[in-house]
């Protein structure tokens, strides 16, 4: 089962987006797949077709111990992944959680037993490097860090490579990057070009080749609650996503 | 002295942004303005053309105790203004604050005396509704809430408002919201023409007339450390962050 944390301290890079439409293509694709909303705002649980304001527990309580994973999943409105959700109340795990034991692992031991059940998680990351965000590093195998071409974006990625050997080297020895996926991208803007070529020098082979292109469905899709490929099917959007789920089944069997 | 929050919880909607070409064109316009980064990333700092690398004090020590706000304030490289610097360090700040006294207090009690200094505060928040984020909105007398007009930052506008309303009525009756700021707009896209629609009715008089386009020259002048009037200063982004520094000093000698 891969574990797959997808984090970006920067805001509004397509954490959100990438983490539903990366769902959607990889149970299309015949994979089972279960989301897991770590961000208070919520929005891959929208994003997901689930209303908010009707759940009674969500990964806010699985943190705090008091519910397990199975007692909170819900199933995807469209695009049958499950997910685990999450609303306003897991703004209060950051502080609730600083004096708990294992306050680090409460993720990682509760997908403890879902080996059988899952071929992938993915984990969508608050826009901080917190510690909702360790948990997510803790509990995973491997580490997605979606990024906008632009100056702000590639100045926090130090921090967060930082972060991720940290957590490595105190709490998850298999954790590695597995790759930077370059996100919202116009290629008439020459920053973003030049912004993409510092990756892949810096990177390499860590730089996925497929490139989520600037793509409007993306930005209607969830005000649908959908997936794009549910929404615009042809779209570029939803186009790229699928052929990263490809890229990353590909990935998989090579490795 | 007005003492702007510049805040909202969703990520990259242009608070950063907003705040350093504020203060530029603020400052251009013969105001003295005081620029406060409360946000771990330091793009505030980074786009002011201040080396967080360098700094040995910030708005961390500040929060802590440990230093005046007068021992950590710097100039801004280009156009005039004076900052307080954050770095990577204030992360921290979230965990450590919880179990202080006046908690939420530290910011506006470090900003007290600056009366006669500033005639605007401007302080940019990070992505988040956490004790960094109230401590801003403690301290202001006015919140100005960017919001790009796409489904999740309309979603998460009630959870915006609901904090504020809790604050003004624990820790601040003086806070207002005093505007909603349409930024990276693009009039091609229906799905933001709707949403700014929306904002109208909801909002009314509160939304700001100006509109931020979406502009490359705003995404590349931080690349330059500077604000984006100072790297090209007949662009549409240069524009817009004037005009709107007009409408904010229009509505302050109509008050
Ligand atoms: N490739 C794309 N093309 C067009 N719009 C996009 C694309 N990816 C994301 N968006 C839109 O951009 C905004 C930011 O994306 P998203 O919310 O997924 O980022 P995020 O990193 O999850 O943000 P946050 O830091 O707030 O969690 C959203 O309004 C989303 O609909
Ligand atoms: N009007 C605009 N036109 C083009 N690019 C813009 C505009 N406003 C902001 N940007 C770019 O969009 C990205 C997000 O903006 P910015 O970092 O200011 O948002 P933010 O709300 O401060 O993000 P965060 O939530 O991470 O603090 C940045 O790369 C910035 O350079
Ligand atoms: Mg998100
Ligand atoms: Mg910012």
């Amino acid at each position: 089962m891969k574990i797959l944390a997808i984090t970006n301290q920067k805001g509004g890079v397509g954490k959100t987006t990438t983490c539903v439409n990366l769902a959607a293509s990889l149970s299309s694709a015949k994979r089972r797949v279960l989301l897991v909303d770590l961000d208070p705002q919520g929005n891959a649980t929208t994003g997901s077709g689930i209303d908010k304001s009707a759940l009674a527990t969500t990964i806010y309580h699985v943190l705090l111990g008091q519910k397990k994973l199975a007692d909170v999943k819900v199933r995807s409105a469209v695009g049958s992944f499950d997910v685990i959700p999450a609303n306003r109340e897991l703004a209060g795990a950051e502080v609730e959680l600083v004096n708990e034991l294992a306050r680090e692992t409460r993720l990682k031991n509760a997908l403890v037993g879902l080996e059988k059940d899952y071929d992938y998680v993915l984990i969508d990351c608050p826009p901080a490097l917190n510690l909702v965000t360790v948990n997510a590093l803790t509990a995973a195998n491997a580490v997605m860090i979606p990024m906008q071409c632009e100056y702000f974006a590639l100045e926090g990625l130090s921090d967060l490579v930082n972060t991720i050997k940290k957590v490595r080297a105190y709490l998850n020895p298999k954790l590695e990057i597995e790759g930077l996926l370059r996100t919202l991208f116009d290629p008439r803007n020459m920053l973003a070009q030049q912004v993409s070529a510092q990756l892949e020098n810096h990177f390499g082979k860590k730089v996925y080749s497929t490139v989520i292109p600037r793509n409007v469905r993306l930005a209607e899709a969830p005000s649908y609650g959908m997936p794009v490929m549910y929404h615009d099917r042809s779209s570029k959007g939803a186009q790229a996503y699928m052929a990263l789920a490809q890229e990353m089944i590909k990935r998989e069997k090579a490795s």
